[in-house]
């Protein structure tokens, strides 16, 4: 017999729970349904067949097929004498100060040698925030008076790496509402003067629905190259990986897993499916 | 004001002139679209919207209510009634303690209350207690001289129990004291228990729970832990001037029933409201 749109749906609001719960925006979950829908509507099933089987496979298919392999090797991009340009952007409080740190430790430990821009210039204890982390890491910190211009920060810290032979620069910027419109002119400005080689947005796991809307407004406004989603150990399910995924259909990097250095792993496609599912 | 799905799906009621079965079912299914969107837990938005479905068909419509009116009372009815009215702070002497998960406002919160509180003629002080965060010291003190607040900290002092303990002690002239705390999530048992053990050392009477407006599902869990540690007494909903409707915050509230006391809008001390639960509640829905 085959399968009908009726069965189909009834069988579907189980896995949409699931998919809701596990913080994946609607709107992503709808596009998921229409797919598995698309996929199974009159499909022949043969007895002994579980058709809840068939839904959970064809859901598995969908979302691997919008989760992007990462594709961005950092070491890899790194050319002598050329200085790889990162630039961190993301809503107000996401974790892109302490992912820079990560980073760079990261990149430390492989040899190469980073240092950081503090193009965040207007938030209380932002400078200083960089200054003890650059001291723990023993990295360069290029850094203006508070209130500077966030982009001339950023110029002085490449030309700075271009003197030193630093192989990376990593941009760290201010955390801002996407809605804003002055402060995301501002990071274009900043994007203008400093040429990123990439530019990577910083997501916070535990983000709703609104991972849409930030995604899709920092897409619009610089350009993503990669993403990285942070607080994955607060048992955020990580739906939000998924969210902005399939919506500015850009890699996720790495997955930022608590307060210290080490805690930032590549992301892996499986593992996620398997949380997503757990 | 309600969002234009919503507008239009009332629209067939408002034609009908009377809620029957199918158009309250078609109805319910966009509120619930609404409410997920907006952040809404899963499970809550059956809840409401169960009940709303129950009272649409089995609630006479008042003479002289447009049916469709009616539905949209019980809508918002139902929604006030989670939400709750939300509560003020007492203009008086208080220790305040904030807490919430990483990143989501306490810091920038401490000084839009104090600020808040200095307007209606309080002296506050600001006592930092976040020995983890690199740099929570200098922002916290920078906060507290951009809004002219005593400021009370220790570089040194790795310990936060004992830093509490030792600064509340030095802070005799100030009205109101609010404690920040630094980041936690509840799954970290051991900052939960340093949590419980800055509540004891610090006698807050106020225990504020700061919620990001962007949470999505996981903010009744993360709410429910933070309560049965400490015992929360209010809430303070931040960043609502983006884009996020905030609908996490219903769950802040109906797993603790700590009601929202303020809503921060923006990043400088002054960007704070009171809250307002009807307006909220359009605005989730708009
Ligand atoms: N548990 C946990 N906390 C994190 C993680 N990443 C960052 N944090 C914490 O989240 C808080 C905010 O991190 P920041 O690095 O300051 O975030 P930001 O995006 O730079 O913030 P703004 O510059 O203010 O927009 C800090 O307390 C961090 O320690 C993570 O992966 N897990
Ligand atoms: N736009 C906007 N930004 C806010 C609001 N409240 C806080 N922020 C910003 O959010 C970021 C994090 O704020 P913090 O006050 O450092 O958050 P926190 O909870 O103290 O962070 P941790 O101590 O690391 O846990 C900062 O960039 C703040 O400026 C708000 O209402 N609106
Ligand atoms: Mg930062
Ligand atoms: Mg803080």
């Amino acid at each position: 017999k085959r399968l009908t749109i009726l069965k189909l749906e009834s069988l579907w609001s189980d896995f949409e729970m699931g998919l809701l719960e596990s913080d994946v925006a609607l709107p992503v979950v709808e596009e998921l349904r229409d797919g598995v829908i698309d996929d199974l509507l009159d499909k022949r099933v043969g007895l002994g067949m579980h058709v809840s089987h068939l839904v959970d496979k064809s859901l598995k298919k969908a979302i691997d097929s919008i989760l992007i392999e990462p594709d961005i090797d950092l070491g890899k991009m790194i050319v002598k004498g050329k200085p790889l340009i990162i630039m961190f952007v993301g809503v107000n409080g996401s974790g892109k100060t302490t992912t820079i740190a990560k980073l760079a430790w990261a990149l430390k430990k492989e040899g190469h040698t980073s240092m950081v821009a503090a193009s965040d210039t207007f938030r209380a204890g932002a400078i200083e925030q960089l200054e003890k982390h650059c001291e723990n890491l023993g990295l360069k910190l290029v850094k203006h008076k508070p209130g500077g211009d966030p982009a001339a920060v950023a110029y002085d810290a490449i030309e700075y790496a271009r003197a030193h032979r630093k192989d990376v620069v990593l941009i760290d910027t201010a955390g801002r509402m996407q809605t804003n419109v002055n402060l995301m002119a501002e990071m274009e400005k900043i994007k203008r003067v400093a040429k990123p080689d990439l530019i990577i947005f910083v997501g916070d796991a535990l983000t709703g629905n609104d991972a849409i809307d930030q995604a899709e407004k920092f897409n619009a406004s610089v350009g993503i190259d990669g993403i990285i989603l942070t607080k994955i150990d607060s048992d955020a399910k990580g739906g939000a990986a998924l969210s902005i995924g399939s919506t500015i259909k850009k890699p996720i990097l790495f997955l930022a897993t608590g307060q210290d250095y080490e805690d930032l792993v590549p992301f892996d496609k499986g593992w996620f499916m398997e949380r997503l599912f757990a | 004001s309600l969002s234009d799905a919503l507008r239009n799906a009332l629209k067939k009621i408002a034609l009908l002139g009377r809620i029957d079965e199918a158009s309250i079912k078609e109805v319910v299914r966009d509120i619930q679209r609404a409410l997920l969107k907006a952040d809404v837990n899963v499970k809550l938005v059956l809840r409401v919207t169960n009940n709303i479905e129950k009272r649409a068909l089995s609630e006479k419509v008042p003479p002289g209510i447009n049916p469709r009116e009616h539905v949209i009372r019980i809508l918002y009815d139902e929604l006030v009634q989670v939400m709750g009215q939300g509560r003020s702070l007492p203009l008086d002497k208080q220790r305040i303690m904030l807490v919430g998960i990483y990143g989501q406002g306490k810091t920038t919160s401490a000084a839009k209350i104090a600020r808040f509180l200095q307007k209606k003629g309080l002296k506050v002080g600001l006592v930092q207690a976040d020995t983890h965060r690199p740099g929570a010291y200098d922002q916290l003190k920078q906060l507290a001289g951009q809004i002219g607040a005593s400021f009370y900290g220790d570089k040194e002092e790795k310990n936060s129990v004992k830093l509490v303990k030792r600064l509340l002690a030095q802070t005799e002239k100030k009205d109101v004291l609010i404690i920040d705390t630094s980041g936690r999530h509840r799954l970290e048992k051991d900052l939960i228990d340093e949590m419980k053990s800055i509540a004891e050392v610090g006698k807050p009477g106020e225990r504020l729970l700061i919620v990001d407006s962007t949470m999505g599902q996981a903010a009744g869990e993360q709410a429910k832990a933070f309560h049965e540690a400490i015992g929360l007494t209010g809430v303070v909903l931040t960043k609502m001037d983006g884009s996020a409707k905030g609908g996490g915050a219903l769950s802040s509230v109906a797993e603790t029933e700590a009601q929202i006391v303020f809503v921060g809008t923006g990043e400088k001390p002054d960007d704070i409201e009171i809250f307002d639960s009807t307006r909220f509640v359009s605005q989730l829905l708009g």
